[in-house]
C-alpha cells in the first residue's frame, strides 16, 4: 500500500499518504 | 487564518467529546517554506487538544524528517490555527460538554 509510517522517538505516530492531486495548488 | 502553504485538516469527524483528535497535514505550496519539505504526501497523525501544543508536534516532524527545521515556526502555526478553529467550533457547537 502507498502509506508508509514513521514513529517519533517520544511514541507519536506519523502516516503518510498520497495527498489526492485535487488538493494541491497548481505548482 | 494566514495561508502559510500547508494544510491542517481534520482526518476525522469531530463530535466535541474525544481530547485527541486526528488531523491531516500537507504541504500546499512548497514555495511558501524556507527549507525543501521531504517530499512527502499527506502527514496524518493524532493531537491532544488538553495536553499537547503544535509546536511539539512541529518539532517531532522536523526531528522525523518531514520538515526543515527553518519551517518549524510554519507547521507550528498551520497546527496552531486549525486547533483554534476546532476548539472554536466546539465551543459553539457543544458548549455543555465543553
Amino acid at each position: 500500500s502507498s502509506f508508509t509510517q514513521v514513529v517519533h522517538s517520544a511514541g507519536r505516530r506519523f502516516i503518510v499518504s498520497p495527498v489526492p492531486e485535487s488538493r494541491l495548488k497548481e505548482q | 487564518a494566514e495561508d502559510t502553504g500547508v494544510r491542517v485538516e481534520l482526518a476525522e469527524e469531530d463530535h466535541g467529546r474525544k481530547s485527541s483528535i486526528a488531523l491531516r497535514l500537507w504541504v500546499e505550496d512548497p514555495k511558501k517554506l524556507k527549507g525543501k519539505p521531504k517530499d512527502n504526501g499527506a502527514i496524518e497523525f493524532t493531537f491532544d487538544l488538553e495536553k499537547e501544543t503544535p509546536d511539539d508536534v512541529a518539532q517531532e516532524m522536523v526531528d522525523s524528517g518531514f520538515f526543515h527545521e527553518s519551517d518549524v515556526k510554519i507547521v507550528a502555526k498551520s497546527i496552531r490555527d486549525r486547533v483554534a478553529l476546532i476548539q472554536w467550533r466546539r465551543e459553539r457547537i457543544w458548549p455543555m460538554i465543553q
